[in-house]
């Protein structure tokens, strides 16, 4: 899940 | 999505238009640095590789289409258009890249949250796009009479990362369980190499006079 919070920005 | 994300996302999409007005209406990119610009083409490429992997929203995809689109519309005028690639600074523009991209690819191999290709190439892309500003910041020391078009593009592109900082601390204080420790270091040595810009551009601005960097 953590990564995918870093991956909604830009 | 809070207001610093927001403004910080603006501004760095400002930050674009103004480089590709200033080549418009110019039809020059005399003082751009073309490494610079290729280096933020890798990034946006390997970092936005999850445009076929996630979605997240609307807003990210059509964000991610527009800066990949627009840097690389940037390089083609600097390479290839007849009138723009003659206003060039190639023999000023002479940082090596390699100095920095390999760097950055060796700590993405040792330094990240997870083992995989996809995670690899965009911890990568923040660890370039923490110091891709560098062969442009020599070119600006080496421009005499630097244009306001470039100074105020390289001024909007480091409040750009600055309002990011801003945004992460807001997020840190409001989500639960975000911790970026690898994109903050990387955006705070980012906004770092700044300083020294920031600096020059406000004594150029308070005293009314043309930018240069000593």
């Amino acid at each position: 899940e953590q990564a995918v919070r870093a991956h909604d920005e830009l | 999505m809070n207001i610093f994300r927001l403004a910080a996302d603006m501004t760095h999409l400002i930050s674009i238009l103004v480089l590709l007005l200033k080549i418009h209406a110019t039809r020059s990119c005399r003082g751009i640095s073309l490494k610079t610009q290729d280096l933020y083409a890798l990034v946006f490429l390997f970092r936005y590789l999850d445009l076929f992997t996630r979605y997240i929203s609307l807003y990210n995809t059509v964000m991610k289409l527009v800066f990949l689109g627009t840097s690389f519309s940037i390089i083609y005028f600097m390479r290839f258009h007849r009138v723009v690639r003659n206003t060039y600074d190639k023999e000023q523009d002479t940082f090596r890249s390699i100095f920095i991209v390999v760097p950055c690819a060796v700590l993405a191999l040792l330094i990240n949250q997870e083992r995989s290709v996809l995670e690899i190439l965009w911890t990568f892309s923040i660890y370039l796009e923490a110091v891709a500003i560098l062969p442009q910041l020599v070119l600006l020391q080496r421009t005499q009479n630097i244009d306001n078009l470039t100074g105020n593009y390289v001024f909007l592109l480091g409040t750009y990362r600055g309002l990011y900082i801003l945004n992460w601390i807001y997020r840190y204080l409001t989500e639960p369980h975000y911790r970026q420790w690898i994109v903050w270091l990387s955006g705070v040595l980012q906004t770092g190499l700044y300083v020294d810009f920031f600096y020059y551009y406000f004594l150029a601005w308070r005293n009314n006079q043309k930018l240069s960097l000593p």
